[in-house]
């Protein structure tokens, strides 16, 4: 009783999407000494139930396309994250002092369902 | 262009109120400078690394600031017979840090200046109190209180560490009690010939040469949980 798999491709899959923020264009290359901006990227695309069986997708997300498959007010699985990575930031504030700062999880390596 | 609002967000998210507009750029710190591009090369070759421990300091932190000195001269007159060059008093304006977390290394560092000028210098003596009076803010000049430390260096060679970590602990815990520190530097010529001109020379270098830093490492539990397993 397997689910047939839709027609053709999925046509958005969930993957990263690179968007590459310039602190340059924000104006706080006057205060950031590096890096001079960083990867903001972002998970979006379907998470069809012919996805969740391969693509670093959780066993939960399988079952979750499964259910939505049965009964469509179940919602599909999401498209997130499923590898960060940290960043550093050096920068200066009004005392002249000089900050390196480090912030866990911020860019985003690879995306699953 | 970000709306003011969400300009607003991130930089809360930075822990900052505003964005800082520095009137100019201060010359970043070797260490600072030499931690980021360790950082960047192993983010860039896809290493994991522990963002809450400074393997080049060896402490956990995942905020590293480096404070300049906000003190001034006490006096600068020739060297007197004991060979004192100068007195300074330093100041370190800790009201900055706010955020909450463990102070775990708090470094003062003394650059007495290039190592090429004092090969042959005569010995510097380095003698660091906690300063005590009304200090900069009030009218009498700052006195030197508590020694800290005594060191003594054949000729100032490259920069001196001290470390102020139970000092600025306590000032932390009551910013009141930050009354600056009270610097002494000898520099040991010959005793029977007095104060020879290497010791005057010694001293003129080291009034235009003395950088004083604070580097203040602290450890925000929020961001570096305690034990070293990953959040699930």
């Amino acid at each position: 009783a397997a689910i047939p798999v839709p027609k053709g491709s999925c046509r958005n899959p969930c993957h990263r999407h690179q968007l590459f923020i310039n602190f340059r264009d924000l104006g706080w290359h006057k205060w950031i000494i590096a890096p001079k901006g960083f990867m903001a990227n972002y998970c979006h695309g379907d998470c069809p139930f012919s996805m969740t069986t391969y693509l670093n997708s959780s066993n939960y997300a399988f079952m979750q396309a499964l259910m939505h498959a049965v009964d469509p007010k179940v919602p599909k699985a999401v498209c997130i994250p499923t590898k960060l990575s940290p960043i550093s930031m050096l920068y200066q504030d009004n005392d002249e002092t000089v900050i390196l700062r480090h912030y866990e999880d911020m860019v985003v390596d690879e995306c699953g369902c | 262009q970000p709306s003011k609002f969400q300009e607003y967000d991130f930089l809360q998210f930075l822990d900052l109120e505003k964005a800082p507009s520095p009137r100019r750029f201060q010359p970043v710190p070797r260490i600072l400078r030499k931690i980021f591009q360790a950082r960047e090369a192993a983010a860039a070759g896809g290493v994991s690394q522990d963002f809450c421990y400074v393997k080049e300091l060896g402490v956990r932190g995942n905020l590293l600031r480096l404070l300049p000195d906000q003190g001034f001269f006490l006096n600068t007159q020739n060297p007197s017979r004991d060979g004192s060059c100068l007195q300074k008093y330093l100041y370190f304006n800790l009201s900055a840090i706010k955020e909450k977390g463990t102070l775990t290394m708090a470094r003062l560092t003394l650059d007495l200046g290039p190592r090429s000028y004092y090969n042959l210098g005569p010995e510097v003596e380095v003698a660091l109190s906690v300063a005590e009076g009304p200090g900069v803010w009030g009218r009498s000049l700052p006195k030197p209180g508590r020694r800290l430390a005594l060191q003594s260096v054949p000729g100032p060679q490259g920069p001196l560490h001290f470390n102020l970590q139970d000092v600025v602990k306590d000032w932390n815990g009551n910013r009141l009690k930050n009354l600056g520190l009270y610097l002494e530097i000898l520099a040991k010529g010959d005793r029977h010939s007095g104060v020879n001109f290497q010791v005057e020379n010694t001293c003129d270098r080291l009034l235009r040469s003395l950088r004083a830093s604070l580097l203040v490492v602290t450890l925000n539990p929020d961001h570096c949980p305690s034990s070293s397993r990953k959040r699930r």
